[in-house]
């Protein structure tokens, strides 16, 4: 269906060859390129460099990390696509101007404890859920 | 960066503006669940006994694989480290392991009050529960206070410690006290003692005008009133790393809902 509607397409614009969109070919999404995948990056939050190593005593910052990249055919490639990830790529094949690729986001998110005092000089240790990104995916 | 600290060629990599880094900040601390970045007033308190107490379950919950935390421990910790047990006990990382949230909260009594000659030897401590996060429940809550060897003349003695929760106040004469713990310890033994204020601390968060604060006293085995110091308790005066202290464990009782801003 998606060839059909791929001639269906280029019927219609043929008038203007050079502005067509391209329709995406099963090479470029080819996910052998590995710089582009879908992965984690580190991106670390300093709660020294933020100037608040007076009243949280510990820990010193925490690795956040962030996903960066393109979830790309196939997608088995990315070990945590989701089933909604193959249903986006397959809507995404079919009508790839109006619905985006499967997004690269978190899929293991991990909490981390904070020690800091309050206005009263009490001290609270507090787990925090769902700050650190210990492994993305395609969603 | 990425793992090689390299920036990802997609990053568009630029120095936030201050008022981008304000904003920035603003969302962290709602993500920490505070309206405003703390002032605390650490002339003492950095080195206090109830910080320490706090870093000892931080270190035993994160498995002290956090290098920079050593340096941290150094730095809170007060110049001359006695020799003391452990602060934290297994009771406590018991308590931990179901908590969502540990407060250690400082005494804020800072001169004596002159009570009858029948209460002259009593000691209180007044603990500010009032900021407490909507929706936590305290489901385990101690006060610990520091006991010295005692070597004087008091040091074949066993004592009897009793902590009071202060009931209600009178102008004319001493507070109705609820008697809460009472405990009976030879004169050399040296160690944290910790006393079960679970449901006067329940009492403290539902309906803070209760909460009158605790009272202690010490009594020989004859019954006789005595200081608190003689018997090895480490009052105000003492070390800042053996000042009494009181924790609470809590955890969330209703689901959270972040407000709009």
């Amino acid at each position: 269906s998606t060839a059909g509607r791929r001639r269906q397409q280029s019927r219609n614009r043929s008038t203007q060859p050079q502005e067509a969109p391209r329709v995406p070919s099963m090479a470029d999404y080819n996910s052998s390129d590995q710089k582009t995948a879908c992965r984690k990056h580190e991106l670390y939050v300093s709660f020294r460099e933020l100037g608040w190593q007076d009243w949280i005593i510990a820990p010193e910052g925490y690795a956040a990390n962030y996903c960066d990249g393109e979830c790309s055919f196939p997608l088995n490639a990315h070990m945590n696509a989701t089933n909604h990830a193959i249903v986006q790529t397959l809507v995404h094949l079919m009508n790839p101007e109006n619905v985006p690729k499967p997004c690269c986001a978190p899929t293991k998110l991990n909490a981390i404890s904070v020690l800091y005092f309050d206005d009263n000089s009490n001290v609270i240790l507090k787990k925090y859920k769902n700050m650190v990104v210990r492994a993305c995916g395609c969603h | 960066l990425d793992g090689a600290n390299e920036i990802h060629a997609s990053f568009i990599h630029r120095r936030l503006r201050t008022h981008e880094k304000r904003e920035m900040q603003k969302e962290i601390l709602s993500i920490l669940g505070l309206p405003h970045r703390p002032r605390p007033h650490l002339a003492h308190g950095k080195f206090n006994s109830a910080p320490l107490f706090m870093l000892d379950l931080y270190n035993s919950i994160s498995g002290g694989d956090d290098e920079g935390l050593q340096g941290l421990l150094d730095h809170y910790k007060p110049a001359v480290v006695t020799q003391s047990p452990p602060l934290a006990t297994l009771q406590d990382s018991t308590f931990l392991n179901d908590a969502d949230m540990v407060m250690s909260f400082v005494n804020l009594v800072e001169n004596d009050r002159e009570f009858s000659a029948d209460r002259r030897h009593h000691k209180e401590f007044r603990f500010n529960l009032s900021q407490i996060p909507e929706g936590e429940a305290v489901t385990a809550s101690e006060f610990r206070i520091y006991k010295d060897c005692v070597s004087n003349a008091f040091k074949n003695e066993t004592f009897i410690i009793s902590v009071y929760q202060v009931l209600q106040e009178h102008e004319d004469r001493e507070a109705d006290l609820f008697l809460l713990d009472a405990r009976t310890l030879w004169a050399a033994e040296e160690g944290w003692l910790e006393f079960d204020i679970t449901a006067t601390s329940n009492l403290w968060v539902m309906s803070p005008q209760h909460n009158l604060g605790l009272q202690l006293n010490v009594r020989t085995s004859a019954g006789h009133s005595m200081m608190l110091r003689d018997a090895g308790l480490v009052g105000r005066d003492g070390p800042h790393s053996k000042q009494p202290f009181m924790v609470a464990f809590f955890k969330v009782s209703e689901v959270h809902v972040r407000t709009t801003r």
